[in-house]
């Protein structure tokens, strides 16, 4: 006879944690340090704090190590501050609107990983500006709640914002290291706003930002975009709306759905727009979630993204490898299943980048709403433009050959990752699409200088 | 001010569909069709039922199509039945036992996959071999749970057992085909002994056994071999043991921890084997879990575990491949966080293979507990292992370029896959050096063979 059970979030990525980037101990030490980060670097820039970040990692006795991230972020409240760090699928990001934490996860993983390896409780302290909150606590898995071994408020003369994590974890440091560098120094693209200190049993790593740096404006929570809503969507929103509301209202909630459109839209769909959407029958539903694949609505509103710029990335790639020659090109905004997105992309060529030893599928720097991604390069939808996509040889380049570093930057109010660790992006059909174009036009631009430049040394050479 | 919420399991799968293979709709209909196939294979095979599976998909009006998957499996006990359907993260492979399913997701996500793309409920009828229970079912993803859109129970005269599931979609099936057609000719290796009958609209696939098959020993549950069992397991089980458990009784939980290794190991620990292990001590728990990691237990008793054997994997290769020599290798059993598991390698050379065109990573046909594995070979550790592990030229062997087909099935109480698409495998380092060695023993025969042909050609030549 077969055992029925009903397993909880925490004991499924318990169970199952090489899916969540603690495949092996080097990965393991690799993702700790990045779920970390990350939860810092959204308490500050999504809130126009500028990053202040301290990371240290120590060895203790044995091979356990210590990690300690403290930033000057919003900090979580008190009253969610247990759940937030111990319990699955809870989480302050799951609305419409760019973060890098997205799932619910990440920093529970981490913590779960140190009680695993090591059995001790994590150590958080955090404030919102009023008292600080200190807890140590561990993550019941069987239950998925957090279980509070010490808790003490602490006086906040200076009330200062921000959260402080110390954790305690068994990792591989020494194969991890030379990753979690690459990422800072990919951070170093992404972030000129922001001062992150880094230092491990080797050495620091530093960076400031300019003075003359500007704070991005953060990004905004958008309503859902019409194309690629579903049927599921649909429902749960008309299950949120207040009775009585007419579908013309209801479809007023969708970005970029005005007066006008909802009219025509649903004079295209052959609906009264008067209809009440809570009593609207099946038929109905459908024909509305196929409208929104087959109606030209207006594109996605690209305010609600904070993308790198222009400026920026080329900043980044200039200081990195002293290029010759950069191209970047930003895409209009663009959606899938409701959610805005913009793709950023860029070419640098030529100057101190070393050819390309023919081996390589392609250099390829990835960034997805600001986070470095280092791993599974292969399986990720920007190697698979460049590689299948685009026919190099049209613009008279060769990716695997020529001294090229490519860029991509995947901005959205919800990243496609395949994997729960982040490594890579899917491969979704409208943003391999919108890839595809931007590297074409990068592309485009690039043969365009390397023909000018070849005419000017002939012209020279006479 | 942030807005914190608790999601349910089923709303992240829904936001993060292409974490679990639905990434586009090529791929939604192959994975569709492979974890309906699945489920039916597991309620025979791991029950000793040799599988009868009928799959039909027909195309519908506008682009929805209609999947039929039925089986003579055990079926599900009505009072299980809307939750095993319904419910994200409920289901009966939960246990320490060799399955194709894990995760109590995949079923769940084709059944969300076609709510979301068509709004029709999934029409399930099954039986033990009592009435036969019939509903059709919608999943309600914020509160994960189902909603029954109608029930009743049928007669069953001639106590059939087994079930049958009829699910409307939209995929693509134009560009899925190809992919769902390797699959099943890779499941005749993996599946000699069962009834295949697929129609779509293209067209038949058929196989069905040889009159001598014979059933292999369905897997057995097995305890967790210690090697690798962590702090927060060891406490799950401290916490399910009886009161008033000796040190020496919970050690003999373990496989192959007998009367005699207990008494050793506490020993080796420097602990009491009467300590009641209920009132141990973190000291005591952790020094447990590092005494799991360094001590050396028996290995695992490979026979809960149900691999294909060398003879399977030669027909297979031969009927597939007609090549002219085949070397197999079957690892002894290992383990990995206390999941006892096996490799099975290897190396099809020449005969009717063709060489590889040298731009191939490498001809790897991948099986994880009897599943062909068809996407994203080159993030698979066996992949790796191939290109990174072993070097080929030591054996006079270029797997870019000469006439060589590899093949590994992993066969484990648990497959640490990458995706919760099932992809992959994530590259666990008990698992990468398992392949390894296979790999080497492989190439070692494949060499021998080779320099004794080549030695007979000479002979042959004077
Ligand atoms: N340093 C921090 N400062 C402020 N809030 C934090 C911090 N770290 C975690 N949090 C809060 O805890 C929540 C849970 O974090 P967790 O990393 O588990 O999930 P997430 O960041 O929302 O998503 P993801 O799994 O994609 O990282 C966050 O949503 C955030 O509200
Ligand atoms: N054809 C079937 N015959 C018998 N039982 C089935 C069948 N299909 C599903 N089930 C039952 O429903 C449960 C849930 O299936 P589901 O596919 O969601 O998860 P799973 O197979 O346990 O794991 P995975 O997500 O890895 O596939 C199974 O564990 C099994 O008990
Ligand atoms: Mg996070
Ligand atoms: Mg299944």
């Amino acid at each position: 006879a077969s055992k029925f059970k009903q397993l909880s979030p925490a004991e499924f990525f318990y169970n199952n944690r090489s899916m969540a980037g603690f495949d092996n101990a080097s990965r393991a030490a690799y993702t700790v340090v990045r779920e970390l980060i990350e939860n810092s670097l959204d308490a500050c820039d999504v809130y126009g704090i500028p990053p202040v970040l301290y990371i240290s990692i120590k060895t203790l006795l044995g091979d356990d190590m210590e990690i300690l991230v403290a930033d000057n972020g919003i900090g979580v409240p008190r009253r969610h501050m247990a759940d937030a760090f111990g319990r699955v699928f809870f989480g302050s990001k799951y609305y419409v609107k760019q973060n890098r934490g997205t799932f619910g996860l990440g920093g529970k993983m981490a913590i779960l990983y140190g009680q695993l390896t090591t059995g001790e409780p994590v150590d958080v302290r955090t404030s919102v500006g009023k008292d600080i909150a200190h807890m140590l606590l561990n993550i019941d898995v069987s239950e998925n709640e957090p279980v509070i071994v010490r808790r003490e408020d602490e006086r906040n003369p200076g009330s200062f914002h921000g959260t402080s994590i110390r954790l305690r974890f068994k990792g591989d440091m020494v194969s991890a290291r030379s990753r979690i560098l690459k990422y800072l120094r990919m951070s170093r693209i992404a972030l000129p706003y922001s001062t992150i200190v880094y230092s491990d049993p080797e050495g620091f790593f530093f960076f400031a930002p300019a003075l003359t740096e500007q704070q991005p404006k953060p990004p905004k929570e958008a309503p859902p975009h019409p194309y690629g809503v579903d049927i599921v969507k649909i429902k749960e929103m008309i299950e949120s709306s207040k009775r009585g509301t007419p579908l013309n209202k209801f479809l007023m909630k969708f970005s970029r759905v005005g007066v006008d459109t909802s009219q025509k839209f649903a004079e295209y769909l052959g609906l009264d727009p008067s209809l009440q959407v809570k009593r609207l029958g099946e038929p109905e539903i459908k024909r509305i979630a196929e409208g929104f694949r087959s109606y030209r609505f207006l594109p996605p509103d690209g305010s609600s993204l904070s993308p790198l710029g222009p400026e920026t990335i080329r900043t980044g790639l200039q200081a990195e490898y002293s290029p010759e020659y950069i191209v970047v090109e930003t895409r209009p905004p663009s959606a899938y299943e409701g959610f805005a997105f913009v793709i950023e992309a860029a070419i640098a060529y030529g100057g101190s980048i070393p050819p390309a030893t023919g081996q390589d599928e392609a250099r390829l720097l990835r960034f997805a709403n600001k986070i470095p991604l280092i791993y599974d390069s292969s399986n990720d939808v920007a190697m698979k433009v460049i590689l299948e996509d685009v026919d190099w040889r049209n613009y008279s380049l060769d990716p695997k050959n020529d001294p090229l570093i490519f860029l991509t930057h995947v901005v959205a109010s919800k990243v496609p990752f395949k994997t729960a660790g982040k490594e890579y992006v899917a491969d979704r059909e409208e943003v391999r699409r919108e890839i595809r174009l931007a590297f074409r036009e990068c592309a485009r631009q690039l043969k365009v200088y390397l023909s000018r430049k070849t005419y000017q040394l002939h012209e020279h050479q006479r």
